[in-house]
């Protein structure tokens, strides 16, 4: 219903306004809806302005800000409504180290209420798991799972190493 | 709702029976070289939550996803895949409460599922296909229809389209598509 | 004309697979003319068989896997053509540590005749080049290049973060 | 031919004037934090050498690509980049090889305005865009076409929608085009 959705909008908007400024350490970021005769049709327009820019269309953002700017949507949309389990497919390949970190403190966080599972190949991100799923075609063309627990990051980097 | 279990068979790479636990909570990072089959992972949760495009899992046709074989080894006829998830609120409730199968008002889909479970508080829903194209969806070890399997988790973000799973590359689509179909998002979520 | 086409193309395709090789270490990959009337309309098909995989459409090669196989591609055609020199924006983005390994490799050794200019994240790749450009906004909005020359490896860390 | 210079000045990011030189050969790595303008480096390259369509430079119309302003700056009313590049055979060459720029048999398109620049053995090619959409395309030092400009590049896989020159998150874009896309890359080498 209408309703329910205008009450999504708001509360969904508010999160991505927090979450925008602290991926970014900054800025402001927000969302709109696009002008409709009915309000049922209306679009959303995405509005990002990185710290020190001026506000612009999202489709001039870099890589980067671009990946960091739908990772602060998809947080809001899940701080709203959050879900048992999250998947992210290799989000962080266009972030910098610093970004990387931004990202990662505000994964630690939500994996409270939600289970992350991150497909990554950078060694930063692979820290904060306790635990690394090793996956491995030591046969060729079949893939295995090496699955190692463990608690200190120095291990991270000798499994990403055995897996490959 | 928490994911404990992924059982993986005969779903592209994962040729032979493959089991990943997880503990339920927390971050788990899946590691490992170029092509070994990582994607896979994240291709086969979206397929068993019911994912009805071949594209969205990088296949031409669904049967793509089907382990061909290798110059070793001969392809399957089959492939399955089963996730089994924990109700935390029914794992630990009373006796009493498990009894009522039956769902009641403001349950959330998945309530109800988790009631009849084998196991009190633990949902198993499974997919299968057959290489002559019959598929075959399964909750609790009971077929059933992709509508049930869509409906439990109806909601919860989880399902095809949803906000989360979110494949290799695709980070900056949710900006680059249309207007309206951002509003999906939104309404996925309301 | 049809002739310098079909002779491009053969020359090509033997670099392609000889790069395909070596990006790889092992398996083939190949192009194939696809089946039409008139010859000047085919278009070309990609084969590509990663070791120890059974042949198949590119489509279904992971993320890094289709990223390798299109640098085959493209060295295959600067093997034929050089060109004065070649803008690589952040293609080593999906590939694992050991695959970087072999990109820079062969990066090396073509830029005896191309030039290269490689806009990368990765410390491995930032190793293969004598002279790192960095970028920084230190006025907000504004870029400015600082430019680094240097020798040692070890050096290439202290720039990039600089410049973050 | 060599690259040897790029001066940007309001393009982009670019407000102030801006030279990046290169020693000619071998590998120049670029890096820096997100957003910082690396990916305009490349932009400017592509631009100056007669791209037409403000998509591939990640615009929605071409004056998009002069400075905007910053909440401190004002926007330029220009964006200007020049490319300067050097044609090593003639640099060296001889002074009565010099005189003569009329293109001879099997010359390259570059070889004759190699031999006519400022410098004989030295070309300059540059781009400007003013607000009011006017633009001019520059070839050492005197107005020229566009044609001009993709006349000298012509076969050296430099020029719009050539393979010198991959955008960020496009290396995959090569395998997914159409089969006839990709014979239009070959030709390109031919
Ligand atoms: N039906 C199938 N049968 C057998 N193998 C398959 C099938 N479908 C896909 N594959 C294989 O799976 C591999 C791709 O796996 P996947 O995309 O998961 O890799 P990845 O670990 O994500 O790699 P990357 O780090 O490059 O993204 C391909 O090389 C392909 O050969
Ligand atoms: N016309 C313009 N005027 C001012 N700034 C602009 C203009 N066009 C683009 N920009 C700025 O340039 C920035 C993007 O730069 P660019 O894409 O080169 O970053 P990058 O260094 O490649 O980053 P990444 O590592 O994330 O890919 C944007 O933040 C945008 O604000
Ligand atoms: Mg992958
Ligand atoms: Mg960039």
């Amino acid at each position: 219903t209408q309703k329910q959705f205008s009450e999504a909008f708001t509360a969904i908007n508010a999160n991505f306004q927090e979450t925008f400024r602290r991926l970014f350490g900054g800025g402001q970021g927000f969302l709109r809806m696009t002008e409709s005769e009915d309000p049922a049709e209306a679009g959303i327009e995405i509005v990002a302005q990185p710290p020190g820019k001026r506000l612009q269309n999202v489709l001039l953002l870099s890589g980067g800000e671009k990946a960091l700017t739908a990772l602060a949507l998809l947080v809001a949309i899940f701080r709203h409504k959050p879900s048992p389990f999250c998947v992210l497919d290799e989000v962080d390949a266009p972030l910098d180290e610093a970004n990387i970190g931004r990202f990662t403190q505000l994964v630690e966080e939500m994996s409270r209420t939600t289970q992350f599972i991150l497909i990554t190949h950078s060694k930063r991100t692979m820290n904060i798991a306790p635990v690394l799923y090793g996956v491995t075609m030591e046969e060729p063309g079949v893939s295995k799972i090496v699955s190692v627990r463990f608690n200190a990051p120095a291990v991270a980097e000798s499994v990403a190493e055995a897996a490959a | 709702l928490k994911l404990q279990k992924i059982e993986l068979l005969g779903f592209k790479s994962f040729a032979d029976r493959t089991e990943i636990t997880f503990n339920g909570e927390g971050v788990a990072a899946v590691v490992g070289p170029n092509g070994c089959g990582k994607s896979n992972i994240s291709d086969a949760i979206s397929w068993v939550l019911g994912e009805q495009s071949p594209k969205s899992l990088r296949s031409g046709r669904m049967q793509d996803v089907i382990f061909s074989g290798t110059p070793t080894r001969k392809a399957t006829g089959l492939a399955e895949v089963r996730l089994t998830m924990l109700d935390p609120e029914i794992e630990f409730a009373p006796a009493i409460v498990r009894d009522d199968a039956t769902p009641q008002n403001g349950d959330h889909g998945y309530r109800a599922a988790a009631r009849s479970g084998e196991i009190p508080g633990v949902i198993t829903v499974a997919r299968r296909l057959f290489l002559s194209g019959e598929s075959e969806y399964i909750l609790n070890g009971r077929p059933c229809r992709l509508r049930d399997i869509q409906e439990i988790f109806l909601g919860t973000g989880l399902g095809p389209d949803c906000y989360a799973i979110i494949e290799q590359g695709r980070i900056g689509q949710i900006l680059s598509a249309k207007s309206y179909e951002r509003r999906a998002l939104i309404e996925e979520a309301a």
